[in-house]
């Protein structure tokens, strides 16, 4: 997949990465890794605050989604699939939510990733919001699943801005487990 | 190079303004 780059308004305010936005639906019973490719379709992608903005007011909140549906936000380059080489070495954090949390939760996420505020250098991949029937969950994707400080600092910077009760599960999964 | 940082609350402020493109 090549695009081209993306251009910026010079008065626009420039973010510390491009992202682009994908979307998925899962089709029913187990899936294979290419089904799940020919599922994931690109929506826009951005690289300032006005961009993304534009974007994003176009776009149904995650809960108005239908069951079994995801918004995958990467950055510019990095496809939302395990087998990406910025994916292969990583995992990620998966916050279970129950119904009627998760517009505001990933909302929190992304203007969080967007603005930097993980403070982990290069090592955020993206983010994915998971609508399923029964409850929700927000993933964070991160590029060496082996460095615990780093993973650690998501965690905790996960939990702040979402806000999450102390309630709330959250678990980490190197992507290599699923890979094997 | 310096991290290009942005809270929250200056994200949310430019949700209103025009759209540049």
């Amino acid at each position: 997949l090549r695009l081209p780059p993306i251009e910026i308004n010079p008065n626009d305010n420039q973010l510390q990465y491009s992202y682009a936005l994908w979307y998925s639906r899962r089709s029913v019973g187990k899936q294979s890794d290419r089904r799940y490719a020919e599922n994931l379709k690109l929506i826009g992608r951005f690289g300032s605050v006005e961009q993304f903005w534009g974007l994003y007011s176009h776009l149904v909140r995650p809960s108005e989604l239908l069951a079994s549906s995801d918004f995958h936000l990467f950055k510019n380059g990095i496809k939302p699939m395990w087998e990406d080489s910025a994916n292969k070495q990583g995992g990620k954090w998966a916050v279970t939510l129950r119904k009627g949390l998760v517009d505001r939760c990933w909302e929190n996420l992304v203007l969080a990733m967007l603005g930097e505020q993980f403070m982990v250098g290069e090592e955020i991949c993206g983010a994915v919001v998971s609508i399923r029937f029964q409850e929700d969950k927000i993933c964070v994707w991160n590029k060496t699943s082996s460095d615990v400080a780093t993973t650690a600092r998501i965690r905790d910077t996960l939990r702040r801005v979402l806000h999450l009760p102390a309630d709330v599960l959250m678990d980490y999964k190197p992507h290599n487990e699923r890979l094997k | 190079g310096t991290r290009i940082v942005y809270e929250r609350a200056f994200l949310m402020n430019l949700r209103n303004s025009p759209i540049s493109r």
